[in-house]
């Protein structure tokens, strides 16, 4: 390794993607992938030294120590790109000139991620890696086996497998010594967007985003449901939709549970059911017998514990909401629900009761919230749901609503008009088309 | 065996120097850039590389230089070093 003599004198370095990409060949990258790949290559260097890298608020005023930009040509500082090919990103070395550790990328290259038509262009990730290695003071190597040679030489890998070689990693961790706790995360702000997803495998040449195992948000059975701070998070298996106060989906495409999320295990298939605590405001999630609490969006130490602490027999539940017309929170599983008191800590007596006392709502919930400025009560199960007005329990007879069209911005189902359609190839067999499916 | 282009050896120059193998073009003392100079940035810059050290800008080391990299210089201060030297030598 080689060292530019140069190291940053703090511990903790901000950072903040200042412009994306903007060229025709890159437009499939937005920001928030971009944004991903950057904390992914800044957490190589993290997991190696004492440093920790906050990500900014990409609207906030303040300046970062490091800071991103997809540039092309001539950009003002020396170092003019040359189109596609040729010289692809430079980063400057650590210091207390206002450029130093600022890292820039040729937006004339097709820039790739996650291996993706890697024999069409060049993977961000690698180079960012790279990149990175100078912000933090390291200089190029003459070793091939090193992140830091100067010449691209393919993508590395995942960034869920890939590990320093030996030679980076003696360079880096000369300049600021060994990492002596494992704890110390990479950082990112609430403000910025939820990590997109990582496939842990490669996906196929073809595919520009990895969407194998995702859910359609069309078919309803949601395994939660949850009003968080007066949004709407809709989970299903290890993914969530968020829906903003206004009503609208912040994306057609889940986000992944575990990027948002920090700290349920990793291997959860489901999430039961979800609450916002009242008083504290602090955040249960529960998974079968066990339940977490949430401050903002990591997981409080101390956590899983068995949700019989609830009062609740053993067996998990379907759905947990806080009646806004009470305050207490009630939880359901099959044809009963329980009411409990957060203010107490106890099971409030004389529960469970049958959920048919909700005159209208279907045993087997998925979940419930309440929502609007009324309190109103929203039930889940399936692809319908049901409103009971604000403390009313006896609304709901027959008028189930669409879930997919009124929440997930679906195409409604075709009309009762529409005849189902007869399989040519079949005698028996009828056909019904979807447009959702 | 062939002797190199000229716009091979102009642009391998460029290249060398773009990269801290060799000094900026310097009018006051140009001697620094010779034949021998460049034959032993070029042996820099193959060993650097892992090429075999020829000094010559044969076919792997003109194969090299158009590799996609960084932009950064693989020796850091070459120049600065270099001005340091003729001014200690003024």
């Amino acid at each position: 390794y080689a060292l530019s003599g140069l190291l940053w004198q703090k511990r903790s370095l901000t950072w903040k993607v200042n412009t994306y990409p903007k060229s025709e060949q890159n437009k499939n990258l937005d920001s928030q992938t971009i944004d991903s790949i950057m904390y992914y290559a800044l957490k190589v260097w993290g997991d190696a030294v004492p440093l920790t890298f906050q990500q900014l608020s990409p609207k906030g005023s303040d300046t970062p120590d490091i800071v991103v930009d997809f540039s092309s040509s001539y950009h003002d500082d020396g170092y003019p790109f040359d189109g596609a090919g040729g010289t692809l990103a430079h980063a400057f070395f650590p210091g207390e000139h206002p450029i130093s550790g600022d890292t820039h990328f040729d937006d004339e290259e097709t820039w790739t991620i996650l291996q993706q038509g890697a024999d069409q262009g060049t993977d961000l990730y690698t180079v960012a890696i790279h990149e990175f290695g100078h912000a933090l003071g390291l200089a190029h190597s003459s070793s091939s086996s090193s992140i830091m040679a100067p010449y691209y030489q393919g993508p590395v890998g995942h960034p869920t497998t890939f590990q320093l070689h030996t030679d980076d990693l003696q360079g880096i961790q000369q300049l600021y010594g060994r990492k002596d706790s494992p704890s110390k995360p990479t950082t990112r702000t609430m403000t910025t967007p939820a990590l997109p997803k990582v496939p842990s495998q490669p996906p196929p040449r073809a595919t520009r985003f990895p969407q194998p195992n995702l859910p359609n948000r069309c078919l309803g059975d949601f395994d939660a449901i949850a009003n968080i701070r007066g949004e709407v998070f809709f989970f299903k298996n290890e993914f969530f939709w968020r829906i903003q106060r206004t009503g609208s989906l912040v994306s057609l495409n889940p986000a992944q549970v575990s990027n948002f999320w920090k700290g349920l295990p990793k291997n959860f298939k489901k999430i039961d059911a979800v609450y916002e605590r009242p008083g504290d405001s602090k955040i249960v999630f529960i998974i079968r017998d066990q339940y977490w609490l949430f401050k903002d969006t990591t997981v409080l130490p101390g956590y899983p514990r068995p949700l019989t602490e609830f009062g609740l027999p053993s067996g998990g539940v379907d759905a947990a909401f806080i009646w806004a017309h009470n305050g207490k929170t009630y939880f359901f599983r099959n044809k009963y629900f329980w009411r409990y008191d957060e203010q107490k800590r106890t099971m409030d007596q004389g529960y469970p009761k049958e959920v048919s006392l909700w005159q209208g709502i279907p045993e087997d919930l998925d979940d419930v919230i309440s929502w609007g400025e009324a309190g109103d009560t929203y039930f889940f199960k399936g692809n319908e749901y049901w409103i009971q007005k604000k403390g009313g329990i006896d609304q709901a007879i027959g008028t189930s609503k669409s879930v997919a069209v009124d929440w997930m911005r679906c195409s409604p189902r075709p009309t009762a008009s529409q005849p189902p359609v007869k399989n040519p190839k079949s005698k028996d067999k009828v056909c019904t088309c979807d447009f959702n499916a | 065996s062939a002797r190199p282009r000229s716009v091979d050896v102009s642009k391998g120059v460029d290249w060398l120097t773009r990269y801290g193998y060799l000094p900026p073009p310097d009018p006051m003392t140009a001697q620094l850039q010779t034949r021998e100079g460049i034959e032993e940035a070029i042996r820099t810059m193959q060993r650097f590389g892992g090429l075999k050290e020829t000094g010559k800008l044969d076919a792997a080391t003109l194969s090299l230089m158009q590799k996609p990299r960084c932009s950064l210089p693989d020796i850091i201060g070459t120049s600065e070093l270099l001005r340091r030297r003729r001014r200690r030598r003024r």
